[in-house]
């Protein structure tokens, strides 16, 4: 007979771990990497502190494969409370708001454990203050599997003198160093281009790298937002006037629930809205009926008179910083970058940056080579699943008086309060119309520059030759 | 300041739906009608049931997109006390076992259950009853997201006077049928190839579909296995320790719970094991401690003593039935198939079968058409990032007399105890090295055979005009 039982998402990630990009000590020590530099990189830029971040990889045993990894960083640390669930308990984080950040799943760092932990049997270690505390907490823990709970192995208080704050976390696992450098070195490489304005060493065996930041101000941290109509299903707005009516006395009306809840609804916006709909506005929300909330849904989907979704809660790099980031990684001989306006799908705001570099160090290859990013985050693998590979080879580059083999390098950055990544890997990205349009406005942007820098080029050879 | 929370998985696959299939409306019908129909041929095949399935679509409101979708079966039906968890929890089911299934993550039928709450508010309806039972059950239920568990709204009791068994699941969800259509037609198609022994029936409002059984013998059901020690952990040997050991008198020995747990390790086996590892057979498990498991998962391993695993948690088609399904669906000219021997990676058992079709009624194309099927499913999207097409495209097919354009048709079909799928969306499967190197040698042993056809036709034909 069929025996039925529950997992825990502690359980089932151990068990379908590959999904969550923890496949094999080679891949399994890069993601490990990335995802504590990314979770660094968040606490620091996310609150305006220029980012120094620290890496070291120690093989503590080459026959073993045992591998030990240190992430430091100078963010706003994690609170002590907090830290058991924040490094022991999937699915838990800080990052479930509207804004823009290189974490979303409240799953990376716990991937990150669960794996040194089964595979040494060693716990994490974590060393955090947060600002102005008077003290530093030292953590050793591990997840309790089945229950998807953490298990503190150690905890200890050391005072923090020098008023550090900031976090190391430690982890101890089977990891294939030779066979991942390679790949963690082109990552780091590319998080120095993409924020320039960090400080990012890495210290290993065979190879040592120091990217001292080239910009020395964090673009302004994006805020948190409100869900746009466009977005709305019946499970949201349930639970937004669950939330928006609890504790009152008196029920709210409808016209200010919409007001007070979502993103690009003015007042005037709002009555326009409900009286198109057939809503009155001045109704209390407690009273509506599954029927009306679905009717409801279905209309803020459709409404086409919603403002579009500010740009508030993205923070994109700028075309300037982006320049500058390629300049000092890619060392062109010419950058066309572009900034786009912002757009949204389904709800979300999201926003296209591109930067094309021909020529210089730029490597001569038969298609261009493509450096992809989401939310600052480089994406290495699975390009052939990615909808700006998508786009790369769908324009003709003759167009652009670009012959290949050449040395041309497509950068795409992309800023969302929600990236439709295609996996829990965060390495590969959806084609979601929106997106893809918005994806080729920008290469062709920065494609007709390139263009007429070409042309002056060839002008200029030809007067030469003459 | 962050403000910290945890998810329940409801939430989290509410939230991240994208990643589950459940992109778009169009997108959402065809996985919603794939994750019934893989649920129905599961309860059949595995229990040696000839499958009978009914697939019903009604467009209830073309404006609003609203589908109705119904799923029959003759399975063995769903214990009235398991239906709450399995359609109202995610990560529950009954596929957590070692055996090769279509289900493995406990997720599937809830994502659609989740789909049509927060699209049209409406709960899931169920009919079901196991065999010889003297009552139907019939309920409607809705997933508490938030808490991650069933809320029932109706729970009915049929007397079963026609001793039926099966289940009917019925979803009212928002779904694009036109733009869905052709996909599922051909999902429907390809399962009837893969599954010649199933009945399957598809009624929309503008296409039926009736593929009558071709075979009238299920494949005989998979066993459940054990796991094998190429694929060990700590957190894995911990917890069959724990169970092993749970509830006895007397400690266990090591070799005891080699032999009683583990796959590939009769007595023999497991003391020349222990012998090379440096463990005293005859030591209780009790007291092994973190550092001895840590050295007991590795040496397992790495051990090359171990007998490879046996395929009885398998059930591969066959290539009889498979050359009986492909001849019955592409009405080819020739067809070659072969289902190899077992193997494995990291201890998990696969086959992989593969047929190559040619000529007939298969379409001329610039490049081989390729079927994907990953334990008899059809695998429909993200072909560029499945290892079949990576193999399919770095085979020069000119060796095997295919000049293209070329009538050619290529299926690859893959069984495993765990399938190595990119996504819980079960789209594409990752290049493990074991899984590349079997494709590649089988698809090359049926293009042999095609060519000695191809060559035997060029002969005939020349003979022919002489
Ligand atoms: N170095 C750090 N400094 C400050 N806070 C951190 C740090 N690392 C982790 N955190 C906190 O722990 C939470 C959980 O981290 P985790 O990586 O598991 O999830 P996430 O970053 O929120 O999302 P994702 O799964 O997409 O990475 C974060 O949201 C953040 O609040
Ligand atoms: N038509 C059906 N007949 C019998 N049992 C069913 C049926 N549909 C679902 N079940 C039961 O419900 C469980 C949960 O189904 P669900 O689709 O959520 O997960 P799964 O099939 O186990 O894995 P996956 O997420 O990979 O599909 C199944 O394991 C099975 O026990
Ligand atoms: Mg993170
Ligand atoms: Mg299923």
């Amino acid at each position: 007979k069929e025996r039925f039982e529950g997992l825990s998402p502690a359980e089932f990630f151990y068990r379908n771990r590959e999904i969550a990009g923890f496949s094999n000590p080679v891949r399994a020590l890069y993601q490990t990497i990335r995802e504590l530099v990314e979770n660094s990189l968040d606490a620091t830029e996310l609150y305006g502190i220029l980012p120094e971040i620290k890496v070291t990889v120690d093989v503590i045993s080459p026959e073993k494969n045992i591998v030990k990894v240190r992430v430091e960083d100078n963010g706003v640390g994690i609170p002590s409370s907090e830290v058991p669930n924040v490094f022991g308990r999937v699915f838990y984080g800080s990052k479930y708001v509207i804004r823009q950040s290189r974490g979303l799943f409240g799953l990376g760092v716990k991937m990150a454990v669960l794996y040194a932990q089964m595979t040494t049997g060693s716990p994490v270690r974590v060393v955090t203050a947060t600002p102005r505390s008077r003290r530093i907490h030292e953590f050793e823990l591990m997840i309790d599997i089945t229950k998807n709970r953490p298990r503190i192995l150690k905890h200890n208080l050391i005072d923090n003198s020098k008023r550090w704050h900031g976090t190391i976390v430690e982890l101890t696992l089977e990891g294939n160093w030779s066979g991942a450098r390679r790949k963690v070195v082109e990552y780091i490489k590319r998080t120095a281009l993409i924020a320039p304005y960090a400080t990012i060493t890495l210290k290993s065996p065979d190879v040592e790298l120091h990217f001292k930041r080239l910009a020395y101000k964090v673009p302004e941290p994006p805020e948190i937002g409100r869900p746009h109509p466009r977005g709305v299903d019946i499970e949201l707005l349930k639970s937004l006037i669950a939330k928006y009516s609890s504790g009152r006395e008196d029920p709210p009306t409808l016209v200010d629930f919409l007001v007070e809840n979502f993103e690009g609804v003015g007042r005037i916006t709002a009555e326009s809205f409900l009286k198109w709909a057939g809503y009155d506005p001045e109704m209390p929300i407690g009273s509506l009926t599954i029927e009306a909330l679905d009717d409801l849904a279905r209309k803020m989907r459709e409404y086409d008179g919603w403002r579009r979704p500010r740009a508030h809660s993205l923070s994109p790099l700028g075309s300037e910083l982006l320049s500058k980031g390629v300049q000092g990684i890619l060392r062109p001989e010419f950058v066309a970058s572009i900034t786009r306006k912002p757009s949204s799908y389904g709800g979300h705001p999201f926003v296209v940056e591109v930067a094309l570099a021909w020529g210089g160090e730029v490597p001569v290859s038969d298609h261009p080579l493509l450096l992809r990013f989401a939310n600052k985050i480089p994406l290495l693998y699975d390009e052939g699943a990615d909808v700006s590979r998508k786009v790369v080879d769908k324009i003709d580059w003759n167009t652009y008086k670009v012959k290949f083999p050449a040395p041309l390098a497509v950068i795409v950055h992309i800023c969302s309060t929600k990236i439709p990544f295609k996996g829990v890997g965060k390495e590969a990205i959806a084609d979601v119309p929106e997106v893809e349009r918005e994806i080729e406005g920008a290469i062709r942007e920065c494609a007709r520059k390139l263009r007429r820098y070409l042309t002056q080029k060839e002008k200029e050879l030809s007067l030469k030759l003459k």
